[in-house]
Order: C-alpha cells, then sequence, then structure tokens
C-alpha cells in the first residue's frame, strides 16, 4: 500500500534536512521513495541530488509550453534512486505563497504521477502558515500521516501546535508524531516533552545540535550518506522504521493561553 | 502629515516588543500612535495595555452584529494614551492567515478610523509570507515606510531578503531601515552588516539580546516603560527619531544564490 507523509514545521527549523535523511534512510532499504519539497526556499531536495538545486515546477510551467511538460522533466532521480521534486513559490508579494504546492500537484497529476511504482511520497512543507497552498498536502487523499519538526523554542512550539490545529481540520487522526531537532538550548528537551505530554502525541525522533550537518550540507550529501556510522545515521534510520510502522495520533492541540502557561509559564 | 509605517520580520524576531517599544517612545514623546497589530498570534499590544490580550477585530466581526459595531470597541487605549488594535487570525487551514488582516483594514475604515487624529500608525505585521492579508499593509496607500526587524541567522535574513522582494513588488522606494535585533550569537553582527551593505539599506537601530526583555514581558509593560534610564531605552528614543526623521532607501535584494554565497559562503 503506498504511503503519503508530510512532514511540516517552521521555517528554517530542520523540516529539509530531517525530510531528506529520512529519505536516504528508507532509500538505503531499497524502499522506492518520492520527495516533494513544497517550501518556496526550494532546496528541499539538495542533498539527495549532489548539492544542486533543481528546477521548481513552478518555474517550469512557466517556460514550458504544455504539450511539451514530461514526467521526467520535473522529477530527478537522487540518491540510490529515490525521486525528487521542488515545487517552487512565487514572487513575494505576487499571489499565494503557496501556489506552487497547487501547481505542483496539479501537474504531477496530470503528468501521471500516479502510474510511477512507488513505496512512498513524502512531503517536506512550509508550516509557519497553515493556508492555501500550504494546506493542500494536509487534505485527506495527499497524505496518510503527518509528522512535525520542532526545536525547543516556544515560536517553533507554537508553530507546530497551529499544525496541529490545521491538520484537525482535515482528519484529526493521522499525527505520526514529533521530530524534535534540537538548536542546542538545554531547557529545550523539556519544553518539547511538556508539549509531547500535554497534546498526546510521542516524540518518534530527537537530533542534537550538530555541525557535521553544516558539514554535509557543504558536501551536497545527507548525513545518512556521509556519515552512515554515526549514531546520528542510526536515529535516522530508527525515524524510518517508525515512519514504516506508521502509527497514528490524534491531533490534539493547545490554546493559545495553554500554550504559554505551558511553555513560558505564563498567566 | 500623518505618517503610516509597517514593521515586518520573521515569526519570532521580535517585531511586537520593537513595535509595543517604539509606540511607548513616540507616545513619551506626545506623538498620537495607532498600533496595529497583523500577526495570527495577535499579541503585538500586549505590552502596551497591561499584559492583556485585547480582542481581535476578526473575533469582534464574528460576534457582534453590523449594526452594533463601534470603532471604541476594537480600539484600545493604551500607554500614554496610544491606540491599539489587533486584527487576529483565522484558524490555522481555514482561510488565508491573512485574512484578519483584510478583515481588520475594512472594519476600520468603515467605521471611521480615518476621522481619529493621529500622527502615526504602526502596523506590527508577520513576514515569514509575504502574500494575501500579509501584503495590505504594504500597498502604495497604507505604508509611507516599511522597517524590517533581522537577526543574524540566515532564515531571519533570508525572510528580510522576502520582505524587500515584495515591497519593491509594490512601490520600491520605502524601505525606513533594518533593525537588528540580536540572538545573541557573535557572528550575527557581520551577517547583517554584510546584508545590510549588499541591498544599499542602512541598520538604523541594534538591539543586544538581553533577559530584561523577558521581564518586561513578564511585567505586561514596555522595555520602555519598566526601565525608562536603560541604555536599551536609549536605542528605542533613538529608533523613534530615526522614525520620524523618515529617511527611506531603495528596495534591493539579492538572487537566493547572492544571499547564501554572502551570508554563508556557499558555491
Ligand atoms: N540538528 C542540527 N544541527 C545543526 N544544524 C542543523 C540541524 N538541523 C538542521 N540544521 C541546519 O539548519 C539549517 C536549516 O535547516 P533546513 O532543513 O533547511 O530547514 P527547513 O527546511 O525547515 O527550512 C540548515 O543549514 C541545516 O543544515
Ligand atoms: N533583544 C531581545 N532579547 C531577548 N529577548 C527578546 C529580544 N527581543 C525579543 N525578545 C523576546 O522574544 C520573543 C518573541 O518576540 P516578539 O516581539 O513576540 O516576536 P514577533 O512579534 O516577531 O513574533 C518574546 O518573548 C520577546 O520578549
Ligand atoms: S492563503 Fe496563506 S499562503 Fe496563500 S495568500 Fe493567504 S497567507 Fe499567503
Ligand atoms: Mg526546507
Ligand atoms: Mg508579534
Amino acid at each position: 500500500m503506498a504511503r503519503k507523509i508530510a512532514i511540516y514545521g517552521k521555517g528554517g527549523i530542520g523540516k529539509s534536512t530531517i525530510s531528506s535523511n529520512l529519505t536516504a534512510a528508507l532509500s538505503d532499504r531499497g524502499i522506492k521513495v518520492m520527495q516533494i519539497g513544497c517550501d518556496p526556499k526550494h532546496d528541499s531536495t539538495r542533498a539527495l541530488i549532489g548539492g544542486k538545486v533543481q528546477q521548481t515546477v513552478l518555474n517550469y510551467l512557466r517556460n514550458t509550453k504544455p504539450d511539451a511538460r514530461r514526467l521526467g522533466d520535473i522529477v530527478a532521480v537522487g540518491y540510490k534512486g529515490c525521486l525528487c521534486v521542488e515545487a517552487g513559490g512565487p514572487e513575494p508579494g505576487v499571489g499565494c505563497a503557496g501556489r506552487g504546492i497547487i501547481s505542483a500537484f496539479e501537474l504531477l497529476d496530470s503528468l501521471g504521477v500516479g502510474t510511477v511504482p512507488l513505496d512512498l511520497t513524502l512531503y517536506d512543507v512550509l508550516g509557519d502558515v497553515v493556508c492555501g497552498g500550504f494546506a493542500v498536502p494536509l487534505r485527506n487523499d495527499n497524505a496518510d500521516t503527518v509528522y512535525i519538526v520542532t526545536s525547543g523554542e516556544f515560536m517553533s512550539i507554537y508553530a507546530a501546535n497551529n499544525i496541529l490545529r490545521g491538520t484537525a481540520n482535515y482528519n484529526p487522526d493521522r499525527i505520526g508524531g514529533i521530530i524534535f531537532n534540537s538548536r542546542g538550548d538545554p531547557e529545550e528537551e523539556d519544553r518539547v516533552k511538556a508539549f509531547a505530554k500535554a497534546v498526546g502525541i510521542p516524540i518518534i525522533a530527537r537530533f542534537a545540535r550538530s555541525n557535521l550537518f553544516m558539514a554535509a550540507e557543504k558536501e551536497g550529501k545527507t548525513f545518512v550518506e556521509l556519515y552512515p556510522d554515526s549514531a546520528i545515521a542510526d536515529s535516522f534510520r530508527e525515524l524510518a522504521a517508525a515512519v514504516l510502522k506508521g502509527q497514528r495520533y490524534a491531533a490534539h492541540f493547545l490554546t493559545e493561553g495553554e500554550l504559554e502557561s505551558l511553555i513560558l509559564g505564563r498567566k
């Protein structure tokens, strides 16, 4: 049964890092993955295709006549045969920032992506605002499981809570878990644990802040590819196993007041 | 001549902290300010009204019949007589996240905000995506000057660059300056300086990371009100003077490639 998962989180929190490493770990197991970058920053798949930034779907649509469009032009083959797509985003201020995602979903559909043999599709989605194109992966037929990447910073947990609210509006029983990607402050862990407990969703993976991520980024490779024998690579393999197991939880969320008093001890 | 300024930046970067303190410093000078929070997080004006979170315009619209609506219901009087409004945001996943801003502008207009004697209107606007309602303050008749709050973190500068691109799409000659609000990492200053130089826009204020901001937040007051004799309060007064002087610059921006190579030394 082909799986479709969405990875959401605040911009800059490490979604693409987590996504591309998860894809690499799954690909190492022979699982056929398509990773679709859904962030106007369009660099989700970079570490899977040797550090290159592939052409976005939005750009491709602008430059290619309808009858000349081919699936192969927007799908890049990456690490161990995984497939890579970048939706792209419009010029800031010109239309919905999520428009690239809407266009990408439509084009992939019309070019027959449904006929590509895949085990898992992974959407790497910007979660600062859960609206317009950014909410498209949340639709029931688009993702069976939603994972949320967060650090222990208040704004990141605030975004995670918003993503839970957004998901609940479509189908509340599809949360795969919280992925804790630390910024390196010691009090982060308690905050994420408190949040996870309050919303009844487990932390299914933990990644410490490490300078080696920057090194991997410079090499244009995933951490899993560059440091396969490291503890962090093991953590990505464990995350891959958890994703394949596919356990899901209800999308509970807190009110803003509850969140502030829980995380910041306010009121 | 009544001024209208917009303060943009990545979510969590310190826009509301900067905005409310700027409003306080201007109010200390007897300048009549209206601060309008344009972030779904709707806590922009909290420090100006004693730590309370005022009712949002969106909420007010939902609960009040059209003929019962009064300007006084959505405008709160705050510190030294400044006026405060919160636009609010919709439920995540339900419609455009910027919808509260659109509704707020429309309601304020229809209830006669144009007749209120004001020296300056300040919009505190979420800048992660510059689209939909979040781009409304950028329209020419809405803001004569745009200020951008950033730290030295890449994602914050990336957002600042996006805001410049968004502003350029409406009217490129309205940037009042960059406000550097530091996270506390030593390399931040060089990054912000390099960015400011590359886009030809000066850093008009600098704020170091300080635990006193959290103390002020706990008290429900602005820094300017709680620590009037501090160096930081002086910096807010200097920022107020710069805002009143109103010098403006062209909204130059970098390509993503230029930004990455400048800030991260990539490629
Ligand atoms: N655990 C970590 N330790 C150190 N750096 C990290 C870690 N996770 C991510 N990064 C770095 O943070 C930056 C942002 O990560 P990215 O995956 O692009 O975020 P997003 O996709 O959420 O915008 C990248 O430079 C990345 O290498
Ligand atoms: N210079 C600073 N030093 C320490 N904390 C700060 C500083 N600037 C802002 N903060 C804190 O950071 C948090 C986010 O600030 P806020 O103004 O609410 O951001 P935004 O409005 O951009 O979302 C608040 O808790 C605020 O007190
Ligand atoms: S729906 Fe969301 S992404 Fe689209 S215009 Fe509105 S705020 Fe922007
Ligand atoms: Mg990304
Ligand atoms: Mg704010």
